[in-house]
């Protein structure tokens, strides 16, 4: 039942995800505000290109496989990009 | 694997580093050895070597900060990002840091200090992220790894010697002391009537010339490895006279009959072999039986049957008033000396299985040894 004018909550995973690819992945400002249509087509690639790196089957959704592996513990520097 | 964009590495092979604070979470020995442990994994597969400075600006600065620390990259808290490091270069580039939030440890509990230093010192001399899994170079933290039985992959040895290369004695064929019956001409390290034709410092380490071969003893193998002396330099000949290493110009000559060759570190040096005669010996000297070189006093000393000259290496020349017999200025060492070494502030003199260990500041032999009590045997 959907709480009328409620602030839909973004499950924390999504939040985390978004910062998780901004960080390690380069994910784009302007693709941040996409991030929450997840299947636009840019943020799926992302999410795949992480998938890729991390040996992980490519999606391009935040299965729990995916998640497990970004809640990991790891190094600060990013795996892409400059 | 793969390198930072522009690949950027460092254009020289030693470099510093300081660690700067320390983390409550382990005693600062311990810190202290698990970044030299490190920095091993590293030195084993390259030409590079390391040194770690007290204070002051090193290449690489190493530090534990907690949340917002100084760069655009704020530490998360307990768990996530546990340190990061940046690739080679002047400044904060080349430094490392450690979140204090993880709890450190040196066992398999916790994050280890020793496989995330190991990992970030490997970002500090220019590799990036690798996506294999097994490599060290891998961005998530392997809580399986065994950090006493730790192992570079191959992709990270891959990685890091696309920047630098291979270590300055890898490719050669060690061949196992222990583990085959040696062929037969290789000499046996323990046999009591051993002895050397030659002995000489390397950059820190000691090789024993013997025949075709030399033994090797490095800073991270107690173990001494036996190699062919062509491995390491293929144009030079065996069955050695003399060797020794001019610190200063961090070369090693070494000397055959009326010839000498200088090397640098598996480099030999163009323009060589060139004739003793060249160092101002007489035509009467055949060969040299020995040489050393007094770090000092950058002087040194060339053993020829009962008598030595001494020369000067800054400005490469004899000195005078030579030759001298030996005895008179090391009481004790008898003549036909097989090698000379300096170390810990004495001369080392060897005559075939033994040596005499001679303090130059009382000017008496102190102690004698086998020859080959430097092998571990």
């Amino acid at each position: 039942y959907p709480l009328q004018g409620a602030v839909r909550q973004d499950p924390p995973s999504m939040d985390f995800a978004q910062h998780y690819l901004e960080k390690y992945y380069n994910l784009e400002k302007n693709e941040k505000q996409m991030f929450r249509r997840k299947e636009s087509s840019p943020v799926v690639k992302k999410i795949q290109e992480m998938q890729k790196f991390l040996g992980l089957e490519m999606t391009g959704k935040l299965d729990s496989n995916t998640m497990d592996v970004m809640l990991k513990p790891r190094c600060g520097v990013p795996d892409v990009g400059g | 694997f793969s390198t930072f964009p522009g690949s950027p590495k460092w254009r020289k092979t030693h470099l510093t580093y300081r660690v700067e604070n320390y983390t409550p979470d382990l005693p600062r020995e311990r810190v202290d050895s698990a970044i030299e442990k490190a920095l091993k994994v590293w030195e084993a597969v390259t030409p590079l070597t390391f040194s770690r400075l007290p204070e002051g600006e090193a290449d690489i600065m190493i530090s534990f900060a907690a949340g917002e620390h100084g760069d655009f990259y704020p530490f998360d808290g307990l768990g996530q990002s546990l340190a990061h490091a940046y690739p080679p270069g002047p400044g904060f580039y080349g430094d490392v840091h450690f979140d204090e939030d993880e709890k450190w440890t040196l066992g398999s509990s916790g994050t280890n200090l020793f496989l995330v230093a190991a990992h970030e010192l490997g970002h500090t001399l220019g590799l990036f992220h690798s996506d294999k899994k097994e490599a060290l170079m891998y961005p998530v933290y392997n809580f399986s790894r065994n950090p006493t039985q730790f192992q570079l992959s191959q992709d990270d040895i891959d990685g890091i010697q696309s920047l630098y290369g291979p270590h300055p004695y890898s490719g050669v064929s060690v061949v196992p002391t222990t583990s085959v019956s040696p062929r037969p001409e290789i000499p046996t390290k323990c046999d009591p009537s051993l002895s050397f034709d030659a002995v000489s410092t390397l950059r820190g380490e000691l090789l024993f010339f013997k025949d075709r071969y030399l033994w090797r003893l490095s800073r991270w193998n107690p173990e001494p490895e036996v190699h062919l002396i062509s491995a390491f330099w293929p144009s030079l000949p065996s069955h050695l006279d003399a060797a020794y290493e001019a610190n200063s110009k961090d070369s090693v000559f070494i000397f055959k009959g009326t010839q000498f060759w200088a090397v640098q570190g598996s480099e030999v040096q163009a323009g060589y072999p060139k004739s003793i005669y060249t160092l101002g010996f007489p035509p009467a000297v055949r060969k040299i039986d020995a040489a050393v070189s007094d770090k000092d006093t950058k002087k040194t000393y060339f053993f020829v049957d009962d008598q030595y000259w001494r020369f000067d290496e800054k400005r490469w020349l004899m000195d005078k008033g030579f030759p001298r017999l030996i005895k008179d200025d090391f009481p004790g060492i008898e003549p036909q000396v097989d090698a000379v070494l300096q170390a810990f502030g004495f001369f080392y003199f060897f005559h075939g299985s033994s040596q005499s260990e001679f303090d130059p500041n009382a000017r008496m032999v102190t102690h004698t040894l086998k020859s080959n009590s430097w092998l571990l045997c």
